[in-house]
């Protein structure tokens, strides 16, 4: 199955259609996602499981470092909360990345992923820290006053209510209105993912 | 263009901790 510490084990067939069922992959897609977690959960410790070095390496192109959106993806991913990515847990989260995925499920996971300290709201200090880490990791320097105009005029377009943070009602209409912010959220490989992970065939179980 | 022009969230949605499709490149 995709049990941790059995990478090498044959698939069970059941957990195939089970996570079809579940997200908005085929089968066959599903068996392919399974190259690419193979791959990224071995990249470190090959004990079929994503650890959080192993999700920085294959962003950063290395293992060390600290980056606060790889600690927020790393989380929402981590469904279970054991600080580890498992297969369906890949599965599910990548589903919402897929270009056909319901636009609600893509700005509800983004809600959640600027939503740091998961309050229920995206607040103003919130919105700061994640400028500084964003200009800390490109290696720019705002000065304070313009990094604080910054953050007025998104607050003056998206806090509807004027309360200081931002509710997922005022971040649906945003983002609905800035459909660009999404863009991250959509991954055109999803749609080519038997093609990219032909080896897939080889292991298969299922017939789509 | 001004950076005061500019969206927040913009700014942020730029980071490669964001950009999954690397996930998919070599």
């Amino acid at each position: 199955c995709f049990e941790p510490r059995q990478p090498r084990l044959k698939k069970c067939a059941g957990d195939i259609p089970r996570l079809a069922n579940e997200t908005i992959f085929t089968m066959n897609e599903v068996e392919a996602l399974y190259e690419l977690f193979k791959k990224l959960s071995s990249s470190i410790i090959d004990d079929g499981m994503i650890h959080k070095e192993e999700l920085q390496l294959a962003l950063f192109q290395t293992p060390s470092g600290e980056n606060l959106f790889v600690d927020r993806i790393f989380d929402l991913f981590d469904e279970k909360k054991n600080d580890v990515i498992e297969f369906d847990e890949f599965v599910h989260a990548l589903s919402v990345f897929h270009p056909n995925a319901p636009m609600e499920d893509k700005i509800d996971f983004a809600f959640r992923l600027y939503d740091l300290r998961q309050t229920g709201f995206i607040e103003r200090e919130e919105v700061k820290q994640m400028v500084i880490a964003i200009l800390m990791e490109s290696d720019m320097t705002l000065s304070d006053d313009l990094l604080e105009a910054i953050i007025d005029k998104t607050f003056a377009d998206a806090d509807a209510d004027k309360d200081g943070r931002i509710n997922s009602e005022e971040w649906k209409d945003f983002v609905l209105r800035n459909p660009n912010l999404l863009k991250n959220m959509t991954l055109p490989y999803l749609k080519d993912l038997t093609t990219l992970f032909p080896s897939f065939v080889f292991n298969t179980k299922v017939e789509d | 263009v001004s950076p005061v022009t500019m969206n927040a969230f913009e700014l942020i949605s730029t980071s490669q901790g964001l950009n999954l499709s690397s996930l998919f490149e070599k």
